[in-house]
């Protein structure tokens, strides 16, 4: 799991349940007290594998949002809550947005993206590198994995996870990048995500997610990439993953309050 | 849950804030003392394994 905090945003990531939804109360009130009002509210997940290890009271989407919208002040009036589904019923994209009236608007700035990947089905033999030895630290697996070289730019501060399991957040000027890694048989999962530029290189998404791809090697993956601007960043993922063994089986595009587009694609490796 | 007590697949929340410039300046959020985001984090049912910060936001690496 990870927190990024800046100075006007704040990004939580969690596995497990959905507790991180009771951060939402205290971030605002610590927010109140230094003179910060919340202007935004994005949320975003994909399936649940164990569905009836959620706790109440969200145990399902529409509890989550019933509880988010308690959560959030009536200046957030703008909402919106939507399913975007895939092919496969184990990858469907939940996301909810809510945003201020006029009063509290600030200007956005549109030519920034995120990324966010879900991969499943993980290489057997890559995923067991993130099964921990008794002297093996982050810093090693994020080395042995190639990670490392997804963004040589990056600092990374690393964990490994006992008796597997991992994850890091990279560092790489005012843009974070973030891995998740569960590694058991039957249940493996990875998540990578990150920010980018429109203005960035054409092809420096096309090289990260490159990158990512062949450090899991998934049998399923899904992709989806937020943008306030109009944008074929959604064109380039598939360029860049479908030469590596990945065919694209669905997207769905919808538009949400503040965060603008969601594109959101799965894939299937063709190994199989 | 699995046996290793994850549950794969996240859940992902970002908020957004505003403000004077002074305070915004100063390092808005980053000026929430460690303390307090601890108790946060204590409510999600997680504690900090891993920090690190550059000149432009904080990063933290949470168990779970």
């Amino acid at each position: 799991s990870s927190l990024f905090v800046y100075p006007t945003k704040i990004i939580i990531k969690t596995c497990g349940t959905t507790q991180l939804l009771k951060s939402i109360r205290p971030f605002i009130h610590y927010a109140c007290e230094i003179g910060l009002i919340i202007t935004e509210c994005r949320y975003t997940r994909g399936n649940y594998i164990f569905p009836k290890a959620q706790p109440y009271p969200h145990t399902n989407f529409k509890e989550e949002i019933i509880y988010l919208q308690d959560q959030l002040p009536n200046h957030l009036c703008y909402r919106k809550a939507s399913v975007m589904p895939s092919k496969f019923t184990s990858h469907s994209w939940h996301v909810f947005s809510a945003s201020c009236d006029k009063f509290y608007s600030v200007p956005i700035s549109n030519d920034l993206y995120t990324v966010e990947i879900c991969m499943t089905d993980l290489d057997r033999v890559l995923a067991r590198k993130f099964f921990k030895h008794p002297d093996t630290t982050g810093k090693q697996m994020t080395e042995i994995t190639g990670i490392g070289d997804i963004n040589s730019n990056a600092l990374i501060c690393d964990f490994a996870f006992d008796p597997c399991g991992y994850s890091m957040n990279g560092i790489d000027g005012d843009r974070y990048s973030t891995i998740h890694v569960t590694p058991e048989d039957g249940f493996s999962y990875a998540s990578f995500e990150c920010v980018g530029s429109i203005y960035d290189d054409r092809d420096d998404i096309v090289k990260v997610l490159k990158k990512v791809v062949q450090v899991f090697r998934p049998g399923t993956m899904s992709v989806s990439i937020t943008c306030t601007s109009s944008s074929e960043i959604w064109s380039r993922i598939v360029k860049a993953v479908e030469p590596l063994g990945m065919k694209r089986r669905s997207c769905t595009v919808d538009e949400f309050p503040a965060a603008g587009t969601v594109v959101f694609q799965s894939f299937t490796s063709t190994r199989k | 849950m699995a046996a290793s007590g994850f549950e794969g697949f996240e859940k992902r929340l970002e908020l957004h804030f505003s403000g004077d410039d002074p305070v915004i300046g100063m390092g808005g959020l980053r000026q929430v003392d460690f303390d307090s985001i601890e108790e946060v984090l204590h409510a999600v049912q997680c504690t900090v394994v891993s920090a690190a910060g550059n000149q432009y936001f904080d990063s933290y690496v949470l168990s779970e």
